[in-house]
Formats: C-alpha cells, structure tokens, sequence
C-alpha cells in the first residue's frame, strides 16, 4: 500500500514518530533516522539525517523544530522540508546539489514531552517537562537553558515561569543531547537553525547582548537573502536582525550557544503569523507558511556552498 | 470537544503600553494575574511600545478588560473565543474524530 501522510495537518507525536521511520525506510539512500538521546520521561530523541552518502565528510546544517512545544507550525515545518527534499531530489537540480553537498539534521520535535502534553492536556504548555521534588512547578524552558550566558538577562530563576532558565546549563536532558550532538559534529556544521513561532521574524545571534557578531556582514547578507526568498512566495514580510534588538533580550539561547561553540551562521526563524491567530495558526495556512519558509532556508543553505 | 471545552470563553488581547506608567502597571498587573503571555512570554520582557499578546480565562477576561479600563490602557481583541479557535484550527480531523 502506498504510503499517505498530510503535510497540511497537525499531526500528534505519535504520528510523527511513525512518519520518521517510515521516511527511514523507504528512502534509505538518503535518510538515516538515529536517536541522540532520551528526554525526560523518557522519550527517544529522533534525528533524521537527509544526504547523499559520501566517503568524504561534508558540510551539514542543523534544523529542529519544537523547543517550545504550543509552536506546532514548527514540527509542520520540519516535516515538509523533509518531504520536499525528498520529493524534489530527482526533478530538482539544485536540491540534488545541496543534497549531494551538505548533509542535512532535521530534528522535527526537540521537546518530545512537552509536545505531546500540549495535545493533550494544556494547549499552550511551552517548557519541558521536567521536575525537580522541590518545586511545586514543571518545566524549563528550553532556550534559556543553553550553556552560554546562562541565567543572565531576559530569563528567569523562578521554575513557574515560563522563561525558566533551569536549576544549572544543560539541566535539560533534550538540551545536553542537541549539545553533545552539535559539539561532536562542531568540525563540519556550517548551520543551525531553529523554528518557533510566531512573529514573522529572521533572528540571528547575539540573543543576551547587544552587539555585533564578528561575521555580521555575511550573515546579514544571508537573513536579507532568505527574507526576500520568503517574500518571493506570497509577498509576506519578516522582520530580520540580531535577536536582542529585532525582538528581546535573552540569556541561554541555542543561537547564543550554537555560535559560541562555532557554527557560522545561527538563525533562528519566528514563523506566521503576527497574532492574528498565534499559535491557533489554522491548518490552512501550512502549505503556504511551509512554502515560503522552504525558500527562505534553501537559501541559507545554497549560500554555505559559496564563499564569504 | 477538544480539551474538554476548557478554553471555552477564553480570549486573547493585545495590549501595546504606550508609556512608562502604562508598562509599570502592566508588569506589575501580569505578575500578580494568573494569565498566559503569548508574546511576549515573560512580564518581565514587556516593553514600551511592543505588543504584548495576553491569553486570558473565561473567569478573568471582564476583570482584566476593567482593571484596563479603569488605568485607560487601550487594549485590542485578537480572538474572542480560544475554544472555537482551536476548533478551527485543526479543522476536519476533530470534527470527524467526534463524528
């Protein structure tokens, strides 16, 4: 039977995971599914590895999609690139080019738990899942819980907060595995990119200061690439820029951190819409908001193949 | 219903403070409020001049609306209903699955 997956649905954990093996398996020329790790309560950690297998190492640029678990037009996201490289390898030239030339980690759910809570007891849970016997509240929030600035301006030392740094950097075992992960392969990661929502922005690194990256100009060159890329699509506008001035400052940052540890270019994108329907964004705009957003990082990532 | 029609009644507003006084008293008004901040997520992020999108209980929608009221804080109604939002938004999946 052949398989049937909707891309212009949200789809529940479960059903995700399902689809991660089943692009495994009949795609096995191009995908590789591994786990990085476990979260809190347990859940695997999947990555799917998108590439041609080469013998020489190659650039690789880093996706995830669901640090903060109500923003489900991320996980939408991360499935619909996959589809779309897959589905365009064979009749697309220059998606068989970065395939061929960059090895792609989708992570399409970084916060497993807090995920599959937000379908099914609280809708705009955001945090992890986590608990310390301590405290009588659940959760850290994931991007404040990186190991670069921790605990500094724009987070929080009280565990009911939502912007709860955590009890020490990398408390978050979802967090120490997307670490480890991205220090171990520091050699070849050209990019890290993460998807949340909502806003309409482009946000590059620093998060916990204002100041001015050491390659602003190249990574400047490349947020007004992938925004205009995006516009092409349906004409829709995103604010781009240093994440402390274009939206807040904020302390323990994956951006912050990926940077820090060596990565080039850090972005991390805020999706549609600017509050129209927040995080409800309907199902309907998927397809469009996957679309313009597949521009946007298939110019990010043609642009790791030239020199700046 | 999804969620057991908890979200019936809620709303989410947009709320810009447009000086310091209106910034102090919303800072202070979130954290003494059980509400959920869309945007930004902490009180402690609000800023003059930027929206702050607030998602608000049945129970603390008309007491909020007058505590805003009575500071003349402007406020916007960005959805009135979270429950029939939420219905929309994942359009025929619920509906066939209580069909």
């Amino acid at each position: 039977s052949v398989f049937q997956y909707d891309y212009e649905v949200y789809h529940p954990l479960e059903e995700i995971q399902s689809w991660m093996f089943e692009m495994n398996r009949t795609h096995p020329h191009l995908v590789d599914l591994f786990s990085i790790g476990r979260s809190y309560e347990g859940r695997p950690l999947y990555v799917l590895q998108l590439g041609n297998r080469v013998r020489t190492s190659k650039k690789a640029v880093w996706m995830d999609c669901g640090v903060h678990a109500r923003e489900w037009i991320g996980p939408a996201f991360c499935q619909w690139f996959v589809k779309e490289a897959l589905n365009s390898y064979q009749h697309d030239s220059s998606m068989r080019r970065l395939l061929k030339q960059l090895n792609f980690y989708i992570m399409p759910v970084f916060n497993v738990d807090g995920y599959h809570y937000s379908w099914k007891s609280d809708r705009f849970w955001r945090k992890t899942r986590s608990k310390k016997a301590k405290y009588h509240c659940r959760g850290v929030d994931a991007n404040r819980n990186f190991k670069v600035k921790w605990c500094e301006e724009g987070a929080s030392t009280h565990p009911c907060d939502d912007t709860y740094c955590g009890p020490f950097p990398e408390s978050e075992p979802e967090v120490k595995a997307v670490s480890r992960f991205l220090r171990k392969h520091k050699k070849h990661m050209r990019a890290y990119i993460s998807i949340h929502a909502y806003a309409q922005m482009l946000l590059y690194p620093y998060s916990y200061k204002y100041g001015t990256i050491p390659n602003f100009d190249c990574v400047e060159t490349a947020a007004q690439s992938a925004v205009s890329a995006l516009y092409s699509a349906y004409g829709v506008r995103y604010r781009y820029g240093p994440a402390s001035t274009t939206l807040y400052v904020s302390s323990g940052s994956s951006i912050d951190w990926a940077y820090k540890n060596g990565i080039p270019y850090a972005f991390a994108f805020e999706l549609r819409d600017t509050g129209h329907y927040g995080f409800l964004l309907p199902e309907a705009l998927i397809g469009p908001t996957c679309t313009e957003t597949m521009r946007a990082v298939r110019a990010i990532a043609s642009g790791l193949l030239k020199k700046c | 219903y999804l969620y057991n029609n908890r979200y019936v009644g809620d709303q989410v507003l947009r709320i810009i403070p447009s000086s310091p006084g209106e910034l102090h008293y919303l800072k202070q008004l979130f954290q003494n409020m059980t509400v959920d901040l869309w945007q930004p997520s902490s009180s402690n992020l609000i800023h003059e001049g930027k929206a702050v999108d607030v998602h608000v209980g049945r129970d603390r929608t008309a007491r909020l609306k007058n505590l805003l009221r009575r500071a003349h804080i402007q406020h916007e109604l960005l959805i009135t209903d979270v429950q029939r939002e939420m219905e929309k938004q994942t359009g025929y999946r619920s509906n066939r699955k209580r069909r």
